[in-house]
């Protein structure tokens, strides 16, 4: 729209909206994240013409400081949401060196809200917000240190934005200490008024390692919403990691052809070369800014939720993009996809405040087995008391292993819906004898889906040396009812199927753990194995797992029911012998559904 | 697996906000730096190093035996990537 009209329309209301978006900060035409258009922008011009520019919402930047007095930082800086941490005092000027190794920050603050139409410089996304920094990375980073800097004026600051965190080295498994996890409940509970604080967390860099931002225990915590980057192409970055902990994606650099991010620098300086996903976090906290002007009711979850159902998958090119059990496409490199600024605060607008979020946990009983070198097991784990987590939210599978070299294990979960989840990837760095510890990976991709059913945890062990499982659990969080009025149950898996078209026929045959086919075949589109089971019918259990169901009730994931569960049918050994061979090939398959 | 010690504590002092806090640092030599949430309270010794493979052990005792700190850690330092 902007393209278009910008050199020849002359209809006063044309020229009016081309004005709106015509800066003259000199870097603009170079922020080819903002004004490509043809939908491979993050659609923010929209929402700037409606008025929305971030304005009466505080964002702060948690990093080595901010030069506030930056031309083009100094309208929007806000000292009520600054302090310098590592020097204790309200100050967070960043201390200068030869190399200028502190500008991260101040180079952070521009992309949300460098002020527009004053002839320097950039356009932050959120030019009418007010920002502040944190100098809080220039010294020893300690728990308190974190603690300290995530609550700051918690009533007074809506949106933290954090491009850092534990060593993207692909052989660290680290997060938040006892004060910055508090620091997150506090923020998320009674910050902004008991609305949450919203922390924006950057994935992190550690592609080139093979580095997994589940084991970044910031990215991968369910206060923080987690982003990734795309390239100008809308490729994976070289440096991106991939997780089911990411939300969702804003632009950022790729190769050496793809452009960067265009903000301010040090020295009242400015820069087009910022880079990685450090710029990511802004852009996606810029857009924060935006949506919460045009809704300041909304929760810390509330933003998730409007984030995921908003999020484009178009052009964004993955080869992990697969489709949840509610119609969904979701990818571990990008989680739902690139940000639309102007759709969230559309959606913003009408939005009504999720109910409360409800947390169920269920132990895995007897979990300890061995998972012998090169082989895989399947652990199963039914849900069917959870009765106050109908809509799921995020899930955690929290994990105790022993490995003799953690980087050889791998982990997916699927859920009751089919939707498969890759927790960990292998990562060849990673040499650490110490395994997981009660580590809560973290998923968003069965967002909206129930958790009804069985879950499925496959452990894989590509060393040489035995691995020993001795604990799994799963935290479940979500809504009791659907997330919104006219969210009927089920509503929106359909409509998303429509739109997505028959490419998602669900594969549910396979071997369990002891290598017995499934009794019942799931196809079509969606596996919502809604739970009406017939405990009664059961004649043999082990471990909540029913093992052999009276006729004439069917048999399937591990419980009996008197009537085939949506989206199965009877199977009989006939097909037994066959689909393998059939469901191999997926045109076959949605054919045959 | 922490980093090297700092010589920096976080520590829970109840209702501590009535000066007792400052009380607290100034009797044991620390100095308050401010607080971190609630009533925890950053505080720093700067007669202890700045970087210790080990604890400072007989600073962290006086932190426990007064009474009115309720918790007291000794803060260790955290690898940490701009990225």
């Amino acid at each position: 729209d902007f393209i278009r009209m910008r050199p020849s329309r002359t209809s006063s209301r044309a020229m009016s909206l081309v004005d709106a978006v015509s800066f003259d900060d000199p870097k603009w035409p170079q922020m080819w994240y903002l004004n490509r258009g043809n939908g491979l922008d993050m659609n923010v011009i929209p929402a700037w013409k409606e008025g929305i520019t971030g304005k009466g919402v505080v964002v702060t930047i948690l990093d080595d400081g901010l030069e506030s007095n930056h031309p083009d930082i100094e309208q929007n800086y806000d000292p009520k949401a600054s302090y310098d941490v590592n020097s204790h005092d309200d100050d967070p000027m960043p201390h200068y060196d030869m190399t200028d190794s502190n500008r991260h920050g101040t180079r952070c603050a521009g992309e949300v809200a460098a002020t527009a139409n004053n002839s320097f410089c950039a356009v932050g996304i959120a030019y009418g917000a007010s920002v502040g920094g944190v100098r809080m990375l220039d010294g020893d980073v300690t728990d308190a240190v974190e603690a300290r800097s995530l609550s700051l004026n918690p009533q007074h600051i809506d949106i933290y934005s954090a491009s850092w965190g534990p060593d993207d080295d692909g052989k660290t498994v680290d997060g938040p200490g006892e004060l910055a996890s508090r620091a997150f409940i506090e923020g998320t509970t009674k910050g902004r008024g008991g609305k949450g604080s919203i922390f924006i967390w950057a994935s992190g860099n550690g592609g080139r390692e093979m580095d997994n931002c589940n084991c970044d225990g910031y990215t991968n915590s369910i206060w923080t919403l987690s982003i990734s980057s795309a390239t100008e192409e809308g490729n994976v970055p070289w440096y991106s990691e991939k997780c089911s902990s990411t939300l969702a994606t804003t632009y950022s650099s790729g190769g050496q052809s793809e452009k960067q991010v265009v903000t301010t620098d040090l020295h009242h300086s400015c820069t087009a070369s910022h880079t990685g996903t450090s710029a990511s976090a802004p852009l996606a906290a810029g857009i924060a800014a935006l949506v919460l002007q045009s809704n300041q009711n909304l929760t810390w979850r509330d933003l998730q939720h409007i984030v995921v159902r908003t999020a484009k998958p178009a052009n964004l090119k993955d080869s992990s993009w697969s489709i949840n059990g509610v119609g969904r496409r979701v990818s571990h490199s990008f989680g739902y996809g690139l940000m639309d600024a102007s759709d969230m605060v559309r959606v913003a607008r009408t939005w009504k405040t999720v109910p409360e979020q409800q947390r169920c946990e269920i132990n895995a009983p007897h979990v300890d087995k061995a998972i012998p070198p090169r082989k895989h097991i399947t652990l199963q784990l039914a849900v069917n008391h959870c009765l106050s987590v109908n809509y799921l939210e995020h899930v955690q599978a929290k994990i105790t292993l022993t490995s003799q070299r953690r980087g050889d294990i791998q982990l997916y979960l699927r859920s009751p819906a089919n939707t498969r989840v890759t927790l960990l990837t292998s990562r060849i760095h990673d040499n650490s004898r110490s395994g997981f510890n009660q580590w809560p990976f973290m998923s968003v991709h069965t967002w909206g889906e129930s958790p009804h059913g069985n879950w499925q945890l496959e452990i894989h062990n590509e060393g040489r040396y035995m691995a020993q499982i001795t604990q799994w659990d799963m935290i479940l969080y979500g809504t009791e009812v659907p997330s919104q009025p006219d969210d009927e149950p089920n509503k929106s898996q359909r409509n998303q199927f429509n739109l997505y078209g028959n490419d998602m026929a669900h594969n549910d045959i396979e071997h369990d753990a002891s290598g017995q086919w499934r009794n019942m075949q799931q196809v079509g589109e969606v596996g919502m194995a809604q739970d009406r089971s017939n405990a009664a019918a059961c004649l043999k259990w082990n471990d909540q797992k029913c093992l052999e169901c009276q006729e004439p009730s069917y048999f399937y994931q591990d419980l009996c029911y008197d009537e085939c569960p949506q989206h199965t049918y009877p199977q009989t050994h006939a097909d037994e012998l066959d689909l393998d061979v059939e469901l191999s090939d997926p045109d076959i398959t949605a054919a045959n559904a | 697996n922490g980093g090297h010690y700092t010589h920096t504590w976080a520590v829970h002092i109840p209702n501590g906000d009535n000066g007792i806090a400052d009380a607290v640092a100034k009797e044991h030599g620390f100095v308050n730096l401010g607080k971190i949430f609630d009533d925890h309270y950053h505080f720093a010794h700067h007669k202890v190093s700045k970087r210790s493979l080990t604890p400072a052990s007989h600073h962290q005792t006086r932190l426990d035996l007064d009474e009115r700190v309720h918790w007291a850690k000794q803060q260790r330092a955290k690898s940490r990537s701009k990225r």
